[in-house]
């Protein structure tokens, strides 16, 4: 890795950003949905922390622009210069411009917006290029198959250490996890078996929890190997074998669903009042278990899936939708089978059933990929 | 004339390797245009050091590898000096 020569850095580590205008290539949501999750691949790694203002000045002023805009660096049309950023500093200085002339994409069909805009980030935070192709701050936009593998590399990790240092070990914002992972041995899931299956899934501040009998994996951006715990070395109050679970991001909160009960977690702390049952969500009586649920952070709502059929919960009003229960297939065509896990992730919905996984777009509205269900633990 | 074909590709791939060395390697936009058949001078340098970073064979002259390289979406950051 390089840093900027006279290695500039944020004297701070609370940083702004600030969305300045958006591509017409992808709706509003898209674009902040990539801007914040490439901003969490280096606050995951680091102390900083991030917050969004939509007026006045920002530390990090994020723009699409094409040929000349006004800093003597213009694009160049499609292809090539995919776009650029400053070191940090006032002004101009840790901003970052994206090539309006290039098809921004959420998926790798276009230019991913994600992956370009966690490369341009790590500029704007004192990164300067990689000579390691496998780095995310290698100057050449490589284009990753499947960008649910994406993770930094060691060398942008040391990179960035080198100029803030490492997250900060308190448990108020991480989950704090025991330090020793459990041995596989007799008695626990084999990660690459290939007819393994999951309980529940969920994500958990930017990693991906996936449960199994009394344990689960936990998946991090920043590192290709998962860790394998206890439940209740997490969680000591849960249950094993649970039926569902999912993150409402907003609320920093993991629900968590077995039988007619669910518990709310934030962090490792389960909050006052759980477990709570399920019909007081307003599922009818003949309901006894959740299989899967998973939240839309854009709509702000949680499907829950039961059978063939699925619920939708308004998170806001924090009731069930009227017009539910409804068909899966009707509205996740593809789906076709019972669900029993599910995650969001990149603007994608994962759905687990047994040991293959379907990779659901909901903007096209069809399935995109069909996979092992273990595809995300490196095997 | 009737356009050689390959001299009008070889003044475009020039053109592009000038640009790209200006742009991320620092070479001076001063810097006589490029002569391929020298084996030494600070173009030659600047290709070196091109081949080297972005993980090429070191060989100072413009392959295919190295012409496929420069055509590639890249940052628009410079990979060296200030």
């Amino acid at each position: 890795f390089t840093t900027f020569p006279g290695m500039p850095k944020w004297r701070k580590t609370h940083l702004t950003y600030r969305i300045m205008n958006y591509t017409p290539d992808l709706p509003r949501d898209a674009v902040d949905s990539a801007i914040e999750k490439a901003l969490n691949v280096w606050k995951e790694v680091t102390p900083l922390t991030f917050s969004r203002t939509d007026e006045g000045e920002a530390d990090i002023k994020i723009s699409f622009a094409v040929r000349d805009h006004g800093d003597f660096n213009p694009f160049d049309g499609p292809g090539n210069v995919l776009g650029h950023a400053y070191p940090p500093g006032p002004g101009i200085y840790g901003d970052a411009h994206f090539d309006d002339d290039e098809q921004w994409t959420r998926d790798t069909s276009g230019t991913n917006l994600f992956l370009v805009a966690a490369h341009e980030l790590g500029h704007s935070l004192g990164l300067f290029h990689s000579a390691d192709p496998s780095a995310l701050m290698y100057p050449v936009y490589n284009v990753l198959a499947d960008l649910a593998r994406f993770h930094l590399s060691q060398d942008d990790v040391n990179g960035i250490q080198s100029l803030y240092g490492r997250p900060p070990s308190d448990s108020s914002n991480d989950p704090v996890v025991p330090t020793e992972s459990v041995p596989p041995g007799p008695g626990t899931p084999a990660a690459c078996d290939p007819t393994l299956s999951f309980d529940a899934i969920s994500t958990l501040r930017g990693e991906i929890l996936f449960f199994k009998d009394r344990h689960f994996w936990r998946k991090s951006l920043r590192t290709l190997e998962p860790g394998f715990y206890l439940i209740s070395s997490f969680w000591p109050s849960l249950p094993s074998g649970l039926d569902a679970a999912y993150e409402e991001t907003s609320k920093d909160i993991v629900f968590i669903f077995k039988g007619n009960q669910f518990w709310a977690m934030k962090g490792t702390e389960v909050q006052a009042g759980y477990p709570k049952g399920i019909h007081t969500l307003g599922f009818p009586p003949t309901v006894r278990k959740i299989d899967a649920a998973v939240f839309d952070k854009e709509k702000k709502k949680t499907y829950f899936f039961v059978e063939d059929k699925y619920w939708r919960f308004d998170e806001k009003r924090q009731s069930m939708e009227p017009g539910f229960p409804k068909q899966i297939a009707e509205d996740f065509p593809g789906v076709d089978s019972k669900v029993n896990a599910a995650f969001e992730a990149f603007g994608f919905y994962y759905f687990f059933n047994g040991s293959s996984q379907l990779e659901f777009d909901p903007n096209a509205k069809k399935v995109t990929h069909v996979l092992k269900s273990n595809s995300w633990l490196n095997c | 004339y009737p356009v050689d074909r390959a001299a009008g590709d070889e003044n475009n791939s020039m053109e592009l390797i000038q640009q790209y060395l200006e742009n991320y390697y620092n070479l001076g936009k001063d810097v006589k245009p490029f002569v391929r058949r020298r084996d030494s001078g600070p173009v030659v340098e600047k290709i070196r050091e091109m081949q080297k970073f972005l993980g090429l064979e070191v060989t100072g002259k413009v392959d295919s590898d190295t012409l496929e390289m420069m055509r590639r979406p890249r940052c628009g950051v410079p990979d060296v000096g200030d």
